[in-house]
């Protein structure tokens, strides 16, 4: 870690980057039903995004006193929230879950996680 | 995170972002960083959200993840979304919707919803600072022509602020995680270096490039950092880059 000051040099030069940050295209057919739209990224990714869910998982758990009981309410309740989301994303992330076989609550909590844990 | 809208002599408009996320989820001592951000940085992805064979709006995003946090609509708006950390934050807004109060509109959702309807500047910002949302976020709002940029603060229930581009300074406004009127952590300052860099970088010699540089200066760019993603709403462009921060470097 550092955490000195700002030295007050701004980059010049760290544009164009190299080939390695190139990100992939996908798209999104938004003609398909809701629930089929994710498949390829889903079946794709599933393997990055299991693991990356059970960091979050492990993550919450470790908090202190109420850890358990939020891992408790992923595991039994949070499957029960998506039904009540608006369409069309209640259909886009059973279709998420049911193509990369992860659990509908944990597939709900990645997807709330950055706007949710703002504490 | 570190949004940017900046307009250049000719009066066309610029957006660019760097995605900070996962702050004390966990040090992976290997490979020195955040492990949430470094298993994020491998899912990052542009994705293309198409009707009719013809693009509605553009994203970047993390595989599995469907709502948005940088998009662009050709033509019309470019929006991203800043987190924005309250006490009243966005865990009281899950509560609200376990106990059945589901008026409220996840942000995400929102920010997804208003780049597949608003056909303007105008009609986008209307809806971004009307709808009730889950969680407390940082809006930020470029459109097509030219002083068309904002910042909307939110709060759940209402709109803080609607700070415009033109009254920001002029050519560029600028947002991190902090009201823009309140000074930022100082421990986490990444509005002051990115201002200067910036000014340094001046509105004459302003392009996406420079854009990139300012957001890969440290600490703008720091160890939270996934992705640096420019995005121009007029011709609706998008580029991401995934981003690294080589030591010695910022934890945030």
């Amino acid at each position: 870690f550092v955490l000195k000051p700002f030295d007050g040099k701004c980059v010049t030069d760290a544009y164009p980057p190299k080939s390695s940050t190139t990100v992939p295209n996908l798209t999104i057919n938004l003609d398909l039903p809701a629930h089929d739209r994710w498949k390829e990224v889903a079946i794709k990714y599933k393997d990055s995004m299991k693991s990356l869910i059970g960091d979050l998982k492990k993550l919450v758990g470790s908090v202190p006193v109420v850890g358990d009981l939020i891992i408790k309410i992923i595991d039994n309740e949070f499957e029960k929230i998506i039904p009540t989301l608006p369409a069309p994303y209640a259909d886009e992330l059973l279709g998420m879950a049911d193509y990369s076989g992860i659990n509908r609550g944990e597939i709900l909590l990645y997807n709330i996680f950055y706007e949710v844990f703002t504490v | 995170c570190t949004s940017i809208i900046a307009e250049d002599k000719n009066g066309e408009l610029f957006h660019a972002r760097n995605l900070d996320f996962g702050l004390f989820m966990g040090w992976d001592l290997k490979k020195n960083d955040w492990a949430i951000t470094e298993a994020l940085r491998p899912m990052i992805m542009n994705l293309d959200f198409q009707k009719n064979n013809k693009t509605v709006f553009k994203s970047a995003s993390f595989a599995g993840y469907i709502g948005v946090l940088s998009g662009v609509k050709p033509g019309v708006i470019s929006l991203t979304l800043n987190e924005r950390f309250q006490l009243k934050g966005g865990f009281i807004g899950i509560i609200q919707w376990l106990l059945g109060q589901r008026t409220a509109k996840w942000s995400s959702f929102l920010t997804r919803d208003t780049l597949t309807s608003a056909t303007s500047y105008q009609m986008a910002k209307t809806e971004l600072s009307k709808t009730e949302l889950l969680a407390p976020v940082y809006f930020i709002l470029g459109g097509t022509k030219s002083k068309e940029g904002c910042v909307i603060t939110r709060s759940l229930n209402k709109t803080d602020n609607i700070w415009e581009m033109s009254a920001a300074g002029g050519w560029y406004i600028l947002e991190t995680n902090y009201d823009h009127w309140l000074p930022p952590l100082f421990i986490d300052d990444r509005r002051t270096p990115a201002t200067l860099c910036m000014n340094e970088l001046t509105q004459n010699n302003l392009t996406m490039a420079g854009l990139y540089n300012v957001l890969s200066t440290k600490p703008v760019l720091n160890k939270l950092t996934t992705y640096t993603a420019l995005m121009q709403a007029k011709s609706g462009s998008l580029e991401t880059h995934i981003q690294k921060c080589p030591d010695p470097c910022w934890p945030w």
